[in-house]
Parts: structure tokens; C-alpha cells; sequence
């Protein structure tokens, strides 16, 4: 099973939006898909028009709840662990708990029932909800918008998969960089990329969790319909699946998934 | 003095970019300004180009040293106390602290410095440093982008301004919400517009800190020139002082001083 962590400590760059419909994309295209969400706003689980009926992602971390009782099927291959408000609560309730960043793990460990994806959605922050994200998935995907932020919250979010992978989960690596919300046709996005394209450049020869980091050649542009698709509680290949986002996300997890485009 | 915290637990909804601007355009207007970044992400002090060099509001609330003396001259009549990365660790090492949501209010009731307007800019949570600012303020602005979202986290807002109101702080009041972001030509503002005003209209009758809150008329326009000028150090003013970015703000501190936009 594949595990990625959406991530980025910036706030509204399109975590919540990637997580939702790149899962959707994963299933879409034959997949099974379980989707985490770890955001206390329970942004993720609101999108798809889910509430917590048997279960959320706080009992699992702070009760060992099983993963399997809190899991709903969204559509066809295509499983979410809902979030509540109460995971806000977590990370003072966790702060003294020995291994507090390990309890994802060892839900998942535990966890029977078989995926080819689990992706989860971060908060925008670093701290014991996204650690426990980063102390058990593969890699992680930054969703980025190119604007002047970007490159600020990047090396301190480095600077953290940098310490989880040397003392928690040696398997961690960066897998990439998702340029989000994108606009074209402005300077300040050229600049940004440039800046990004330079610094994985300049990060090839030095070994880190991010040293094999790229920009993923499909941009996810700005489209009013993703936008919009939450109000409905749907993905977006259930709102508008021929508009720029749907072909976006597509064309995301196809990259993704390594199958040519129109392959 | 009057207290204004800019608040809204959703992420990049224009907070930074409003507590920067609003503060700078309120100086320009002849007013003294104190600005204050409590936001581990630095993103206030970053904007403005500052680094803390004297100190910053971690050492405020963690080991009371006088804002005073970590207070910096922006520009004319607007003052920046800078935040750090450091401040991420307030929040655990608070954690036990007695009074841990009050540091913020003795600091400014030890402060001897006058100034019109202090302005806090605050992370997108509703966790120990947002609590600070609520604590002691007398207005909440919340900045808000007309999508989808914004209706569901506006609740849980309130409902934490409801509990520090009555538990912490009798003269908090939520003023007003600013539209930021605004695009005015899709479908979906218009909805989000309309279910606010709603909302608003429905809470007028029952007693609560948001009874009077308001749509300030002044909307932030979608408008690049935002997004540009932190990577040059600047407030709007001092970077592209005509566009549409700038007129907004001005219109906004007026609206604030309630000056007429033309008088
Ligand atoms: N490509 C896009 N085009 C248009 N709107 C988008 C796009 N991606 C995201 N949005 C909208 O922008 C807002 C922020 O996106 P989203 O909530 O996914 O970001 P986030 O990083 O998860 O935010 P947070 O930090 O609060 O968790 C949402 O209203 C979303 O619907
Ligand atoms: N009116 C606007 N027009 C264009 N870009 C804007 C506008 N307002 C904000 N931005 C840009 O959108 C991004 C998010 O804005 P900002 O950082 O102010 O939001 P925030 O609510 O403070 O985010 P966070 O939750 O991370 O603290 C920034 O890159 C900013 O430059
Ligand atoms: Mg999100
Ligand atoms: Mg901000």
C-alpha cells in the first residue's frame, strides 16, 4: 500500500481540494483508495458530505479505535476516516502520551483490509497530527501555490521531514512538489517556479528526504468548479467531470500512477 | 487604544495580507499603528522585511519581556512586534501555564507606548495564540474568501468567541466580516454572499458577541499586486500605491474610521 501525506503548513494552497480529488482520481481510474482526514476543521470530510457516524480519525488516534469501524465508503473503491471538531482537542490531550507521533502508525499497522492508496489530508501546521502523518507514509506531496510564501514555508517544512526521517521513519521522502491554484499568466508564478525549479536543482547532490524532489509536470489550475463541488458534498468527477479540475486531477494521477497520458 | 484581532481559523484567507495592509493604510491616515504577528509563520514580519532582531512575541508570552522592547519602526507611525518560528513551542509550553490565555492582555496592560489602532495578526487556528488576541480585544475583523467553506468554519469561529466572551473577556465583539479575495463575476460569491448576509440578518435579534457584526461595504479585490509586494518587504503603500490592492485597504481604514471615501 501506498502511503502519502498531502502537506503543506501554509494555509489554503489546495490541501483539502488535492487530497479529495486525487483519491477520487486514484479510485476513478480502477484504484482502492482510503482517504485520511487528519484536519480537526474536518475539511475533507465535509467536501465529500460526510459527517462522523460510526467513527472519526480522534478516536482512532486518542481511543485506538479501530480504522475499519470509522470507515465509510465514499463511492466505488473510494474509502474515507471522517475527521470531528473533538481532534482539535488531540494535540494537548496527546502532548504527555509516550510515541504521541506514532499512533497512526500502529492504527494502520492493525489495520486488515487492503489498499493501493492511503492519503491523507494535513491541517495547515506542523505539529502532532501531521507528525503522525509523516512518521508512517512513503512519501509526501507539497501542494504549492506560486506565490511569494511558498518558498518561506518550504524549508521549515524540509527542515521537519528532515528530523522525522532521521529519528522516527527512515522511509520518508518528498516526492513532490503540486503547483496549485495556477495562473499562468503572471510574473510573480514564473518567478516562484523559477525559484522552485533552482532550488531542487540545487538540492540534487546533498542527501535529504527531499533529495529526489520534483515539480510534477501537471499544474492543477484555477478553476471556479472546484470551488464549487464541495457545496454538493461531491468530488469533482461527480460534479463536472469534463472542466479543467476533473482533467487536472486526471491527469495528476495518472502521472502519478506513471501511465502516459492518453496510454 | 482600540484592539482589533483579524481572525479566522480557515487558512489563506488574506489575514497576513489584511492585518499588514489595514494597519499600513491606517498610518498613512495619520493614525499610530502597532501591529503585532502571532503567527509562528512569521508570514506579518516576513512581509514587512523584518527578522526579529530585538525580540519578538514569543519571548512576550513565554518570558515576559516588555513588548516595548521588542518593538520595531516599520514606517511612519506603524510599529511591528515580529514573531518566530519558536512560537510554535508556546503552544506546549503553555500548556500548563495558569492564566495561559491572559499573557497577551498583561503584556499590553504593561505597555506604557500609546497607540490608536493595535492590530494582531493571527494564525489560522483557534488554538493558544489565538486565544491571546481574543482575550483582550474589543473587535474581531474576520476576513473571509466568499468560497464554500467559509459559512462552516464561521460557526465554530463564533462559538469560541461565545465562550472567551463569557468566560474571559465581557467587551469582545465580533465587528465585522471583510470580503477578501473577491472576484465579484462567479455564481459562487454571489451564494456565499447571500447565505452571510442571511446569517447575519438571523443573528441580529439574539444576544451574542456577533449581534452587531457586519458586511464592511469595502471588499478586497482579487488583485496580484497583493500577492507580490511581501517578496519586496512592503506594505501595499510602498509598492504600487495606485492599484487596486491599495484603494481597497484605504477604503477599508476609512470605512473603519468612518471617514467618508471621499470626504
Ligand atoms: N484549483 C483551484 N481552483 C479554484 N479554487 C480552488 C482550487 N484549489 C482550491 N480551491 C479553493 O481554495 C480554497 C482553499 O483550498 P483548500 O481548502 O483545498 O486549501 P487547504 O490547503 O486545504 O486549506 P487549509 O490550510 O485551510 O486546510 C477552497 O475554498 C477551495 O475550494
Ligand atoms: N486580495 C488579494 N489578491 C491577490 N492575492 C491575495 C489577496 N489577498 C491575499 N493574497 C495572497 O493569497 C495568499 C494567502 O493570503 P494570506 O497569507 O494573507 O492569508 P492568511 O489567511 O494570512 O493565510 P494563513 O492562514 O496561512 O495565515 C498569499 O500568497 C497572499 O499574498
Ligand atoms: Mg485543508
Ligand atoms: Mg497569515
Amino acid at each position: 500500500m501506498r502511503k502519502i501525506a498531502i502537506l503543506n503548513q501554509k494555509g489554503g494552497v489546495g490541501k483539502t481540494t488535492t487530497a479529495v480529488n486525487l483519491a477520487a482520481a486514484l479510485a476513478k481510474l480502477g484504484k482502492k483508495v482510503c482517504l485520511l482526514d487528519l484536519d480537526p476543521q474536518a475539511h475533507a470530510s465535509t467536501h465529500l458530505g460526510i459527517h462522523k457516524t460510526q467513527g472519526s480519525i480522534y478516536e482512532v488516534l486518542v481511543q485506538s479505535k479501530p480504522l475499519q469501524q470509522c470507515r465509510v465508503e465514499v463511492d466505488e473503491g473510494f474509502w474515507l476516516v471522517p475527521s470531528e471538531i473533538d481532534l482539535a482537542a488531540a494535540e494537548v490531550e496527546l502532548a504527555g502520551v509516550v510515541g504521541r507521533e506514532l499512533l497512526l502508525r500502529d492504527a494502520l499497522a492493525a489495520d486488515s483490509m487492503l489498499f493501493d492508496f492511503c492519503i491523507m489530508d494535513c491541517p495547515p501546521s506542523l505539529g502532532i497530527l501531521t507528525l503522525n502523518a509523516l512518521a508512517c507514509v512513503q512519501d509526501i506531496f507539497i501542494p504549492l501555490q506560486p506565490h511569494f510564501f511558498a518558498l518561506h514555508g518550504l524549508s521549515k517544512l524540509l527542515e521537519t521531514t528532515g528530523l522525522v526521517s532521521r529519528r522516527l521513519n527512515a522511509d520518508l521522502t518528498v516526492a513532490g512538489i503540486i503547483l496549485t491554484l495556477y495562473e499562468n499568466n503572471t510574473r510573480l508564478t514564473q518567478e516562484v517556479v523559477a525559484d522552485l525549479n533552482q532550488f531542487l536543482e540545487n538540492s540534487r547532490g546533498v542527501k535529504s528526504p527531499w533529495q529526489k524532489a520534483r515539480l510534477f509536470s501537471t499544474r492543477i489550475r484555477k478553476n471556479i468548479k472546484l470551488a464549487e463541488c464541495p457545496s454538493h458534498g461531491k468530488s469533482i468527477f461527480s460534479y463536472d467531470p469534463k472542466c479543467h479540475g476533473a482533467v487536472d486531477y486526471t491527469e495528476l494521477a495518472r502521472e502519478i500512477l506513471n501511465i502516459p497520458m492518453h496510454g
